[in-house]
C-alpha cells in the first residue's frame, strides 16, 4: 500500500480512470450489450465430442487464432493508455509480448459463465472438455478456475479496465530499457484503481485479491509456453506454416 | 527486439481508429 504521489491530483486520477475505461471498451471484442444478447447457448454433446475428435494439430491452430485475434484487441488497448506511447518502442514491444496473453486470460471472466463453467468460443458457449484435443487438460483446468475466481470479484467494467492497464504495464519484465517510466504509469494505474475500488465501496481485501491474481497469472503464460515448446517439438511444420504469425511472434 | 516483432510493430505504428 503506497502513498498516493502527492503529483498525482484526484482530477488526474479521475481522468486516468476516464481514458483507460474508455480504452477497455472501445477494445473489449464483445461489448456488454452484444454479451447480453449472446445465447447461453453451450455446445451439445456431439459437438463437444466433434471438438474432441479433431487432430491436436487442428485445435492447437483454433486455439491459436482465437487468442491471436483477443491479442489483437489488447494491443489496441495499449496504445489508447494515456503514455503507453510515449514509452519507447523496445518497451512497448516488451510489455506485449509478456503482458498481452495475461490480459486476454484476465478478460477472459467477461466471456465466463461461472455457473455453467464454461467460456464463450468460436459461436457457443464451451466448458474444459472441448479442450480436451489440446491435450493440456492440466492448463485448460487452470486457465478456467482463474477465470471462475476473477469472475467471484465480480468487477465493474473500470475495475476489469485499470487491473488490465495494471497487468499490461509491469515494471518487473524483463528488457525493459527505461524502467522507471514503465513504474510510473504503472504506480499511476494502481492508484487510478485504488481510487475507484475505494469510490465504489468495495471491501478493503479486493486489491489484494487482486494482487495474488497477477502471480496466478504469470503461472498461466508460463505453462502456455511450456506446452507450446512441448507441441512445437512434434508438430514444427505446423506451429511454422499454420499458426498465425503475430501468435508465433509473440511466444515463438 | 523490433526486427524479431515486425507484425507487433506494424500494429503499434497503425493509428488508432
Amino acid at each position: 500500500n503506497r502513498d498516493p504521489s502527492p503529483t498525482v491530483s484526484l482530477a488526474e486520477l479521475d481522468h486516468l480512470v476516464q481514458i483507460i475505461s474508455k480504452s477497455h471498451l472501445e477494445t473489449c471484442q464483445y461489448l456488454r450489450e452484444e454479451l447480453q444478447q449472446m445465447s447461453r447457448q453451450n455446445f451439445q454433446q456431439d459437438e463437444v465430442e466433434s471438438y474432441q475428435s479433431k487432430p491436436r494439430e487442428a485445435m492447437w491452430q483454433l486455439c491459436a487464432v482465437k487468442i491471436t485475434e483477443a491479442i489483437q484487441y489488447v494491443v489496441e488497448f495499449a496504445k489508447r493508455i494515456d503514455g503507453f506511447m510515449d514509452l519507447c518502442q523496445n518497451d512497448q514491444i516488451v510489455l506485449l509480448k509478456a503482458g498481452s496473453l495475461e490480459v486476454v486470460f484476465v478478460r477472459m471472466c467477461r466471456v465466463f459463465d461461472s455457473q455453467s463453467n464454461s467460456v464463450y468460443f468460436d459461436g457457443k458457449f464451451a466448458g474444459p472438455d472441448v479442450f480436451k484435443g489440446l491435450g493440456c487438460d492440466d492448463l485448460i483446468s487452470s486457465v478456467f478456475d482463474f477465470a471462475k475466481s476473477m469472475c467471484s470479484l465480480h468487477l465493474t467494467e473500470d475495475e476489469l479496465a485499470l487491473f488490465s492497464a495494471f497487468v499490461l504495464l509491469s515494471a518487473d519484465r524483463s528488457w525493459l530499457q527505461e524502467k522507471l517510466q514503465v513504474e510510473k504509469l504503472q504506480q499511476k494505474t494502481q492508484l487510478a484503481l485504488q481510487h475507484v475500488l475505494q469510490k465504489n465501496q468495495r471491501e478493503h481485501g479486493v486489491l489484494s485479491k487482486l494482487r495474488c491474481k497477477v502471480s496466478a497469472l504469470r503461472s498461466l503464460c508460463s505453462r502456455h509456453t511450456e506446452k507450446l515448446s512441448a507441441f512445437r517439438a512434434v508438430y514444427p511444420d505446423i506451429v511454422q506454416t499454420h499458426f498465425p504469425p503475430l501468435y508465433k511472434e509473440l511466444f515463438g | 527486439l523490433k526486427e524479431k516483432h515486425k507484425i507487433l510493430h506494424q500494429l503499434l505504428q497503425n493509428s488508432t481508429s
